[in-house]
């Protein structure tokens, strides 16, 4: 059985902004 | 049409959490994220608030969403399948459709309205 860890469920957002 | 979802967000697929812990998919909480995000050495949660939701122009699939995220507020329009799913904070998996969410994946889901706030990703500042 597959396994997934959880960060794969929600997206990722605001690419390389900082500061 | 079939969907072209992940296979994480079908019932019953195993996740595992930061610490280690395993849970389906459906019985994600609000607090298994931010105690992962916590645990994670590179990963935070920011809050992501739907400030619009649009048909897409390319195919009656889709549609446009568009978060205001974190306390930037940094604008950031995503394009999905009608059906896929987010985490709304204290609420769970929502999406534009989530009949189709339901008929496809059996995800339990509620519908995405404008307001929500939905759990996304960002990198932890290095500082």
């Amino acid at each position: 059985v597959p396994v997934f860890p959880w960060h794969s469920l929600v997206p990722f957002l605001e690419p390389s902004q900082s500061g | 049409a079939p969907s072209s979802l992940p296979p994480y967000f079908i019932k019953g697929s195993i996740i595992q959490l930061a610490d280690g812990e395993l849970k389906r998919v459906e019985d994600l909480r609000t607090e298994d994220f931010i105690q992962s995000a916590e645990i994670s050495s590179e990963l935070k949660i920011d809050s992501s608030t739907v400030e619009r939701i649009e048909g897409s122009q390319t195919s009656a699939n889709f549609a446009v969403v568009q978060f205001s995220v974190g306390e930037h507020r940094s604008q950031v329009s995503v394009e999905v399948l009608l059906e896929y799913p987010f985490f709304v904070f204290g609420q769970g998996w929502s999406s534009c459709c989530p009949d189709r969410t339901t008929q496809l994946l059996e995800l339990p889901c509620s519908k995405l309205s404008v307001g929500d706030v939905c759990i996304s990703l960002t990198l932890k500042n290095l500082k």
